[in-house]
């Protein structure tokens, strides 16, 4: 029975070991081994199988084209420190500026060294409009503003800057909500976007960052960074898998243009080069 | 289930002897739920296979089999392994010269620039007068950023032209001569192990300053293939240790377990908050517990 031969056993073995390096953890690993053994025959078209079973994973949780549905549209960006949130707010401005969209950056980390002006720096770059009261302003108030400012100049898009949070800060995520309630009063279904950026080299602790986030605001999609690194980023799997959140984008590098859209099967390629 | 790895081996080992006395299964079954717990807390993989060939070695020359109580030795020996490889005692800073030089590397985000701060903020409650140069000059307000810690904390930080980073930290070398500082915080760019360019900088800085200290800054929450540029960076720079940040959030943390496995090379420092004063000295039974979770 081929199905007991040794070499298809091998074969799971060596894609079990490969998906474990890849961080997709132990119980999303698993179950993927379990699909794969039920539906292989051979142990030659193993890797076609697992790449169609990995893309179903991720076409489960597949968006459409991000619409604006009323404007201004307003995307709310936020994450754990580090990730890459003031870069990807960066190369997302340059992404809709080049696609005719008005676009105004709020500058809402108001804590961190400098945070100011490295935002400041991409929107020169990029041509967005940049809305700050400078640093230690209240962050909830930084948002209000540039929504306030969108709404009255007929801007198309507003972008929200956040400061990094582990999300074990309870006050932090309170702070977070409160940013959201206040756009809210504005503007009833904003943030109508709430993109969770996270770093391609996390491990297991990215899906407690997804939990916890999504616990504390309406967490839509995920932009997964650092991709052009030797990280694979297989948490997004159990990410989807648990939570049912789609990536969004992914940065491939630290200029402007490193932003792509989501693509679930050149994403299991490279997962599984 | 919230259950410790010690509780849940206890519970294993209790319905497997039930039955009389235990067994090589049994050992097999607790080996398992190691493994499982190491990979949960991001162990690298291979460094788990390597990880628990060694505590089924120990196992059986401790003849766990025939304890009283085996669950309670089995977990003293996957403790005892994992602290020995963490590094059993608390490792600090060698500064020989005079002024000594310290520098910081490590991938993209992972916290360096706050790690010069929080260092040179710790050296200097230790009485001693450092210089923080910022040769960081690709992210936008890196320097900024150092110059605004610098000031925070009242440490001088040289910034040179802005422009070229070999010129920045001959320039931060010359400005401690001169102040008569006598210890030196480097802040490099983040880059990538596979960016040929910036590591071949990053070998150029090293080379240039010859500094007592190249510490790696790894952040705590990292997964499986942090293993891969600790070896590229350490392959490259012969690192001195590592600064592990992020350790307040709540990530198991055993990519301390990997990188301090395959390269060899100590823990001196953590990161356990945003602020100056956020930077402890390592211990290693305290990351232990918190692998074993
Ligand atoms: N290689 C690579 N580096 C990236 C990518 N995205 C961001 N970075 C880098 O990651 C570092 C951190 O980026 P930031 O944008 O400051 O991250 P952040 O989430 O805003 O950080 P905090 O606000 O401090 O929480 C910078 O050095 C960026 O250049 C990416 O896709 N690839
Ligand atoms: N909670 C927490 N945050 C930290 C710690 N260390 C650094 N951070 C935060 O992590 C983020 C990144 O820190 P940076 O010092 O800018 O990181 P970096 O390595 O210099 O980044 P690049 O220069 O872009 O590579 C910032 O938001 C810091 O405040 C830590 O120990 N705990
Ligand atoms: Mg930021
Ligand atoms: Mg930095």
């Amino acid at each position: 029975d081929a199905l007991s031969g040794g070499d298809l056993s091998a074969a799971i073995e060596e894609v079990e070991e490969l998906l474990i390096l890849s961080d997709m953890g132990m119980e999303t690993v698993e179950s993927v081994v379990d699909t794969l053994r039920s539906r292989t025959k051979r142990s030659d078209n193993a890797v076609q199988v697992l790449k169609e079973i990995l893309v179903e994973h991720l076409k489960e949780v597949e968006t459409s084209e991000t619409i604006f549905s009323e404007l201004p549209h307003v995307i709310s960006v936020v994450g754990v420190n580090g990730t890459g949130k003031t870069t990807t707010i960066g190369k997302l401005s340059k992404m809709y500026s080049s696609l005719g969209k008005s676009v105004v950056v709020a500058s809402g980390d108001t804590f961190r060294a400098a945070a100011v002006e490295q935002l400041k720096h991409w929107c020169e770059q990029t041509g967005a409009e940049f809305i700050s009261q400078g640093h230690g302003a209240d962050a909830a108030s930084v948002a209000f503003d540039a929504v306030n400012h969108a709404l009255s100049k007929k801007k198309d898009l507003v972008i929200i800057d956040t400061a990094g949070r582990l999300h074990t800060r309870h006050n932090l995520m309170e702070e977070l909500k409160k940013i959201h309630r206040v756009v809210a009063r504005l503007i009833e279904d904003a943030p109508h976007e709430v993109l969770l950026v996270i770093d391609a080299n996390t491990g297991q602790n990215g899906l407690m960052q997804a939990r916890k986030f999504l616990d504390a605001v309406r967490v839509t999609g995920i932009i997964l960074t650092k991709l052009d690194g030797t990280a694979k980023g297989g948490i997004v799997f159990a990410i989807s898998r648990e939570l049912g959140i789609p990536v969004k984008y992914i940065g491939i590098g630290e200029k402007l243009e490193d932003l792509r859209p989501f693509d679930p099967e050149m994403f299991v390629e490279a997962l599984l080069s | 289930m919230f259950e410790s790895l010690q509780e849940k081996l206890g519970r294993a080992f209790r319905i497997l002897s039930g039955k009389g006395r235990i067994t090589e299964k049994n050992i097999e079954e607790a080996v398992r739920m190691v493994k499982l717990s190491l990979l949960e807390a991001d162990v690298n993989y291979k460094v788990v296979k390597e990880f628990i060939n060694r505590v089924l070695e120990k196992a059986v020359g401790e003849e766990v089999l025939r304890s009283f109580s085996p669950d309670q030795q089995f977990i003293k020996i996957v403790r005892d392994e994992l602290i020995s490889v963490l590094g059993e005692k608390i490792s600090r800073l060698e500064l020989q010269s005079n002024p000594s030089k310290v520098v910081l590397v490590g991938l993209q985000g992972t916290g360096k620039t706050t790690s010069c701060a929080k260092l040179a903020y710790r050296l200097k409650s230790q009485g001693k007068k450092p210089l923080l140069v910022a040769a960081d000059v690709y992210r936008p307000a890196a320097i900024d950023q150092l110059e605004q810690l610098g000031k925070q904390i009242g440490i001088p930080v040289c910034s040179g032209d802005r422009k070229n980073p070999l010129g920045i930290i001959r320039q931060g070398i010359e400005d401690a001569t001169r102040n008569v500082n006598d210890v030196i915080v480097f802040d490099t760019a983040g880059r990538l192990h596979v960016d040929e360019d910036m590591m071949s900088e990053v070998r150029e800085i090293v080379k240039i300053v010859k500094p007592d200290e190249v510490l790696m800054v790894v952040d705590s929450m990292m997964g499986q293939d942090a293993v891969t540029s600790a070896n590229k960076f350490n392959d490259a720079l012969e690192l001195s240790g590592f600064i592990v940040t992020k350790l307040d959030g709540d990530a198991r943390g055993g990519v301390i377990l990997s990188i301090r496995h395959v390269t060899g090379k100590p823990v001196k420092f953590v990161g356990i908050s945003e602020k100056v004063d956020g930077l402890e000295v390592f211990h290693p039974d305290r990351v232990a517990g918190r692998i074993l979770g």
